[in-house]
């Protein structure tokens, strides 16, 4: 890919409310894996999806968009690549 | 030479003797360990970091927890199982709890165990070296080692922020000089949480490496994490004190530690894959764990520090020792600082001494300033100045900024390429730093998008008053003019404190100056109107000295007596307790009691610009300006000067070249001022002004001078001369023919060998080939012109040989 492009991976970070239930839920409800909170970060989680590819530079459409209609969604996004260089 | 002393007795708080002056560690690279025990005078040690003037005192980081970001940390390391900490250890890759590297051929995932052991290996256990905080615990998260994501690092820099004090990161975007990028927004709320509510509210101390693209010429504003006014940014210096080649320059930098520098400069010693150790640890990743083992130091003095007590420490304890910088200068809260070190290098025992008998700083204010949306265009080779008058949000008592920490700039620049901008911010007390240089290889049409641009140079000075944003574009490149950059949008944001930061450790004595008489005094009320000067509290009587508190200033005499003023009057200034306090003797105007806190003098005196104490006259390195009575800096390089712009003398190394002062660089160099450095002539030069063939001043062997050109052969138009000079010797150049002679052999107008086309060679001289080939067969005029100069004899007057050109040259 070009050198500035996005390189979309199979993770998603989602803040859900409600609670570690709901996001289990979700995930369950959505096909994703949830791998739990991020970090210390509250409300807020990490979706893995199996079936996506690992590595693109579209970013996924499909269940990715329908999740973020629950209404205990608030905000969801397909984590990207960052190029980062040890000193 | 070293004398044993046992290390356990460092192990409890203890204040050094001339007796312990000496430790010896029996670690297999002790010896080596130079940046520790600098001070033994060996090797022309100039400044160290006092390590051992803490240890001294007790502190070797128990206690503290430190854990590196990076790529694992090999935690059954001989030199660092005994401090591993696995609750302060994850790994994001994997997601499981082990750290452990990913051991391949090319050992590539050894960095964190390199950071780590600078931290915390163990002292005395025969392995390899001693950590820094010995004692501490050591962890590592495991997030290099492959896809990094913003919520990747968000989990790294949100991991058990009750647990674990400190974290060191020694990455980043690209230090490529033409990367833009920090944190999203996940990271971006690891950090604020981690201020906020990590350490129990005490807040995370994120330790950042500055950037290694010093060769790329990189420029750290351009990363957004060691940009942050969360993290602290470590530069590096070599042991020499001068700036190693990786070193990236930028207003955001803190402090600095020791790295490696030339191959002259001794290195770094730390553990490495494979219980192994090694010394090529190197650059800016080398600093920031010696600087997170400082601070682990200073946090086991104190363990209630804030995430900005310590900065506060580190700002007022960094101290510019034999760094060599040219642009070290004095804010007006008296600090040194530059931008290729920040406040200098660390010094540990200090900051220990400070953390012992610290109280905190005053509660953060954040004061965002209006923003200033006038766009306004940069034209290439110009400046876009923009003035902003500041407040520091003193309408706001929640926000009201008098005392600067951090100042960001927040930015947004459309421009056709990002690398040829630099920008500058000056505060209200003048102090200029570089928000952003020039990069080489940004080409880049994206500018900058709300970009927070933070410097730390204005640390502890005066919020309030105008601040002088400038953007210079100076075009490196051939570039399209038909869209010229715009300067969009600017704000100012600015971090500090409402009270004077170190005013409190004296609370007591200023309330007890401050409350009002005693009941014995009140024994009489009075009930007649008070001064105006006088607050709601009311009075004892009709004046200004009878209020009970003051409605603006008091004044107060030496017999006790007081008086409220609406303003302080000369020689006096008001501290933040809205008293008028005496000011030093020899200013007329100041702000604080020192005599380096004047802002004017009395008559006779100037003020020393920099310094702010007033002096008779001014010194070396300054010049009088009349007109503000201030004795003002020469400019950079000059020992001696009449004015900012004329120096007369120069700084040992320097040579005055016109007016001002230059680097003195050795033959067959010259002195880029771009650069600063002394940088080597074309080949076909021995000395030279500039760059390039054009620019040589006296030739190489074999070449030979033309004009300011050196050449291998004399080109057309040229001849060779050979001059014997005055010590016999002979000397060859190129000079140019006479402007008759299309080539020559010699000078003047007889030694052509060739003509210009028009010009006919005739006897060695070019002639003008005239139409008039024959004066009896020329056309009617000509020929009976050429009649009339023949009839006349005027072909012997050389003067008019050429108006009938063959006839008259060769008949005469």
């Amino acid at each position: 890919p070009p050198c500035n492009a996005r390189i979309y991976t199979n993770h998603w970070a989602v803040r859900i409310a409600g609670g570690p239930d709901v996001a289990e839920r979700i995930a369950d409800k959505y096909g994703y894996r949830n791998m739990g909170q991020i970090g210390d970060l509250k409300d807020h989680y990490h979706f893995f999806h199996s079936r996506t590819i690992k590595r693109s530079t579209l970013s996924s459409r499909g269940r990715h968009s329908f999740i973020s209609m629950e209404p205990k969604v608030e905000w969801i996004q397909q984590q990207v690549v960052k190029r980062r260089i040890k000193r | 030479d070293y004398q044993l002393v046992p290390p356990l007795s460092l192990t409890s708080p203890a204040h050094s003797s001339p007796a312990q002056n000496n430790i010896f560690y029996n670690d297999a690279k002790w010896s080596s360990m130079w940046y520790i025990h600098c001070n033994d005078n060996v090797h022309n040690c100039q400044s160290d970091m006092n390590i051992m003037g803490a240890w001294k005192r007790g502190y070797t980081g128990k206690n503290v927890v430190v854990t590196i970001l990076d790529d694992g940390i090999e935690r059954n390391h001989p030199d660092l199982f005994q401090n591993y900490d696995p609750q302060a250890s994850f790994d994001v890759n994997g997601n499981d709890m082990d750290p452990m590297p990913r051991y391949d051929a090319t050992n590539e995932n050894k960095h964190g165990t390199r950071c780590a052991g600078e931290v915390a290996a163990a002292a005395n256990n025969s392995h390899c070296i001693v950590g820094i905080a010995y004692n501490a615990k050591i962890g590592g998260v495991r997030m290099l080692d492959g896809d990094v994501t913003d919520m990747v690092e968000a989990k790294s820099l949100s991991l058990q922020p009750q647990h674990i004090d400190i974290y060191s990161a020694s990455w980043g975007p690209d230090d490529d000089g033409k990367t833009v990028d920090g944190p999203a927004s996940l990271a971006r709320q690891a950090f604020e949480n981690g201020i906020r509510m990590g350490r129990k509210g005490r807040g995370s101390i994120f330790v950042w490496a500055s950037g290694n693209g010093g060769r790329s010429r990189d420029h750290c504003s351009c990363d957004g994490y060691t940009n942050s006014i969360y993290t602290i940014s470590i530069s590096s210096t070599a042991e020499s004190g001068r700036k190693p080649w990786y070193l990236e320059e930028c207003s955001s930098t803190l402090t600095t530690t020791y790295s490696s520098g030339e191959n002259y400069d001794r290195k770094i010693i730390t553990t490495d894959l494979r219980h192994r150790c090694t010394d090529s640890h190197t650059g800016t990743s080398a600093s920031a764990p010696m600087a997170a083992a400082i601070i682990a130091l200073a946090l086991e003095a104190n363990a209630r520090l804030s995430w900005r007590d310590v900065q506060h420490i580190i700002v007022k304890t960094s101290r510019a020792g034999h760094l060599s910088a040219p642009d070290w200068k004095t804010n007006a809260a008296g600090y040194n600082v530059s931008h290729l070190y920040g406040f200098g290098l660390m010094d540990a025992e200090a900051m220990v001494m400070e953390a012992e008998r610290w109280t905190h700083v005053p509660s953060q204010h954040v004061c965002v300033e209006t923003a200033d949306r006038q766009i306004r265009t940069i034209r290439p080779e110009h400046v876009v100045r923009s003035v902003y008058k500041a407040t520091g949000c003193n309408d706001n008592p929640n926000h009201h900024v008098i005392y600067l920490e951090h100042v960001v700039v927040r930015i947004t620049i459309t421009h056709p390429r990002r690398g040829d901008l630099s920008i500058n911010l000056t505060s209200p007390s003048g102090t200029k730093s570089q928000l952003l240089a020039n990069r080489l290889f940004d080409h880049s049409m994206e500018g900058f998008k709300n970009w927070e641009f933070m410097t730390t140079h204005c640390w502890g000075e005066k919020a309030a008053g105008d601040w002088v944003l400038e953007i210079y574009d100076s075009p490196s490149q051939l570039r399209s003019q038909k869209v010229p950059g715009k300067l969009k949008e600017w704000s100012l944001v600015l971090y500090g404190t409402s009270v004077h930061p170190y005013s409190l450790r004296s609370e007591k004595t200023r309330s007890a100056e401050m409350v009002g008489p005693t009941e014995e005094e009140l024994t009489e009320e009075y009930i007649g109107p008070c001064d105006s000067e006088c607050n709601e509290n009311g009075c004892e009587g009709p004046g200004p000295h009878n209020c009970i508190n003051c409605l603006h200033y008091f004044l107060k005499f030496k017999n006790n007596t007081r008086m409220c003023v609406s303003e302080c009057p000369s020689g006096f200034f008001r501290d933040d307790r809205k008293r008028c306090k005496k000011c030093s003797s020899l200013c007329e105007t100041c702000v604080g009691s020192r005599s380096d806190q004047c802002t004017t003098c009395r008559t006779g005196f100037h003020l020393n610009e920099g310094f702010n104490t007033c002096v008779a006259s001014c010194g070396d390195g300054f010049y009088l300006d009349l007109d503000s009575n201030i004795c003002r800096r020469c400019p950079e390089n000059c020992k001696k000067c009449t004015s900012f712009n004329i120096c007369t003398e120069c700084k040992p190394g320097m040579s005055l070249q016109g007016n001002k002062c230059q680097m003195t660089c050795d033959p067959g160099t010259y002195y880029n001022g771009h650069r600063r450095t002394c940088e080597p002539c074309h080949r076909a030069c021995a000395t030279c002004a500039g760059t390039g063939i054009e620019a040589c001043s006296k030739c190489a062997e074999g070449y030979l001078l033309e004009d300011w050109r050196c050449v291998l052969t004399c080109s057309t138009g040229y001849y060779l001369s050979e001059q014997t000079s005055d010590s016999g010797q002979l000397q060859r150049s190129c000079k140019k023919c006479d402007h008759s002679c299309y080539e020559c052999l010699g000078p003047g107008e007889r030694n052509c060998s060739s003509c210009v086309s028009g010009y006919n060679l005739e006897a060695g001289a070019c002639v003008v080939s005239t139409i008039c080939k024959d004066a009896n067969e020329e056309s009617w005029a000509e020929g009976s012109f050429c009649v009339l100069v023949k009839k006349n004899n005027l072909c012997q007057r050389k003067v008019l040989q050429q108006l009938c050109c063959r006839t008259c040259s060769q008949k005469g």
